[in-house]
């Protein structure tokens, strides 16, 4: 049975640099 | 279901916490997400708080969701499908088509809505990153 990392349900929201 | 449906989020996917305790996405509570964020170390939460929500003018069919991102409310946009579900400090998965997430991943959700306030990550400063005044950090050592 596939088990998936918790990190990979929330998104990676960092600010681009263009901000 | 469309092949690249992110299986993850079906109903009944065993989620594996920081702490090595597994869980299934439906059951995930905020307070998963924060222990294993502090536990992960090189992780941080972020409070995501959802400031628009519009259909995205470049990739037709997906939603543009805009947020303000963690103490400097810096402003990220991302496009994702409508029924991509998004965890809800406090309320649990919401999506902006509930409907649609029922129906591909089997997974109950809230209705997404400007106001409500996303998990998210990012990755932890390493402390000497802080913007500190320079003799502050030579007391330190």
């Amino acid at each position: 049975v596939p088990v998936f990392p918790w990190h990979s349900l929330v998104p990676f929201l960092a600010p681009t640099q263009s901000d | 279901p469309a092949p690249s449906n992110p299986s993850h989020f079906m109903k009944g996917a065993i989620i594996q916490l920081a702490t090595g305790e597994l869980k299934r996405v439906e059951d995930l509570q905020t307070q998963d997400f924060v222990r294993s964020a502090e536990v992960s170390g090189g992780l941080k939460i972020d409070s995501s708080m959802v400031v628009d929500i519009r259909t995205s003018q470049q990739r037709p069919g997906l939603v543009a969701l805009h947020f303000t991102v963690g103490e400097q409310q810096s402003k990220v946009t991302i496009d994702v499908p409508p029924e991509h579900p998004f965890f809800v400090f406090g309320q649990g998965w919401s999506s902006c088509s509930p409907e649609r997430t029922g129906q591909l991943y089997g997974l109950a959700c809230h209705h997404l809505q400007v106001g409500d306030v996303c998990v998210s990550i990012t990755l932890q400063q390493p402390p000497q990153q802080q913007k500190q005044p320079l003799q502050q950090q030579q007391q330190q050592q």
